[in-house]
């Protein structure tokens, strides 16, 4: 996975996006994290990168490639640029009753992007 | 290409000049991506803290918080990246605490607070009472254990005053300090019910004997409030992520 940072020629990468719970005024009922990495993926993916990182193992997915590298795409063309890996983030917050809630939310953070 | 930004939501971003306009685009939406992630409409509506002393000792007595000597909280895990990505299940984990009110009908009388509003098909793993046993002065210098017997009922709120009894249990007291009880049959069927309110009844017998006192909701001891420990997890199984 590249990581946005000016030197990817615009190619499909992970831009990093943090938000202080403090600056938006969320800090009186999120306890913890401070902050949330709300990464997102950005750019563009050539024929040539469909596929990489997430399958680009699979020997189908080589045989396509091949394909779309020679301009004669089998099936779609376009891909899109999209989280190939996410993590969970723990959460700790005030709920409506002033519960303290201990929440681990799955799929949260974007860790990696690639070509799909 | 205009054909790949017309199909990709992705490509075709960060243009130079939307850069102000697209951060606070992001801004909301990841404000609305969390509140959904929570299954939350919108952020709670927070109007009186509470008791830093409560909220302290609550976390200090849970394996997942600690908290540092400057009164911050330090919870492992909660750097943001959980420490398991490969943590598919969500799992909650809801501190309670204790209120009483005018509905209440007796000292011994106190009432949680929770719903499964916002945390919808949430399973109750395990849910235990936390209550605090003071030693009373002129008890702990004899180092003496005292066995009392603690009795836990509830009631409906508003009904004929008929205590139900939910558990027993014999506990032995060296010096002042916190023990747990089991209530998680009482939680589940609660919430099963739709309802949002656990009333509970606290009966010690021999604590007088012992000179000893359960600290049930005193404003004067904030560190010492009773609370309710809910280990949850979504009940949904059919949205559950298996990796193979």
């Amino acid at each position: 996975g590249l990581e946005c940072d000016g030197t990817n020629g615009g190619l499909c990468c992970r831009q990093q996006f943090y938000i202080d719970f403090r600056l938006i005024g969320w800090n009186d009922w999120i306890i913890a994290p401070a902050g949330y990495y709300g990464n997102y993926c950005e750019g563009s993916c050539p024929a040539y990168l469909a596929g990489v990182p997430g399958s680009a193992s699979s020997f189908h997915t080589a045989v396509v490639n091949q394909y779309r590298m020679r301009g004669m795409s089998p099936g779609s063309v376009n891909s899109c640029c999209i989280p190939t890996k996410l993590s969970t983030m723990s959460m700790l917050y005030f709920d409506d009753e002033y519960n303290i809630v201990k929440r681990d939310v799955p799929n949260m953070i974007v860790e990696e992007c690639g070509c799909a | 290409t205009v054909s790949q930004e017309s199909q990709c939501a992705s490509c075709g971003l960060g243009h130079p000049d939307d850069s102000g306009r697209m951060d606070t685009d992001f801004l909301e939406a990841v404000k609305r991506h969390i509140l959904n992630r929570l299954q939350m409409r919108e952020r709670p509506n927070i109007t009186h803290p509470i008791p830093k002393a409560a909220m302290v000792t609550a976390l200090r007595k849970l394996h997942a918080g600690k908290v540092r000597e400057d009164g911050r909280f330090e919870i492992p895990n909660l750097d943001g990246h959980a420490a398991h990505n490969e943590v598919q299940e969500e799992t909650s984990e809801i501190i309670s605490f204790a209120e009483s009110d005018d509905v209440t009908p007796s000292k011994s009388s106190l009432y949680f607070l929770i719903s499964n509003e916002g945390n919808q098909n949430l399973y109750v793993l395990q849910a235990n009472l936390w209550l605090y046993f003071k030693l009373l002065p002129g008890t702990q210098e004899k180092g003496l254990r005292r066995k009392v017997t603690v009795r836990v009922h509830y009631y409906e709120p508003g009904g004929q005053n008929v205590h139900w009894p939910m558990m027993e249990k014999r506990v032995e007291l060296k010096r002042s300090g916190w023990h747990t009880f089991p209530v998680s049959e009482a939680v589940r069927e609660m919430l099963a019910k739709g309802g949002r309110r656990q009333d509970l009844d606290i009966h010690c017998d021999g604590c007088e004997a012992a000179n000893v006192q359960p600290i049930l909701v005193d404003p004067n001891d904030p560190s010492h409030r009773p609370f309710l420990v809910v280990h949850a997890q979504q009940a949904d199984g059919k949205h559950r992520i298996r990796k193979r």
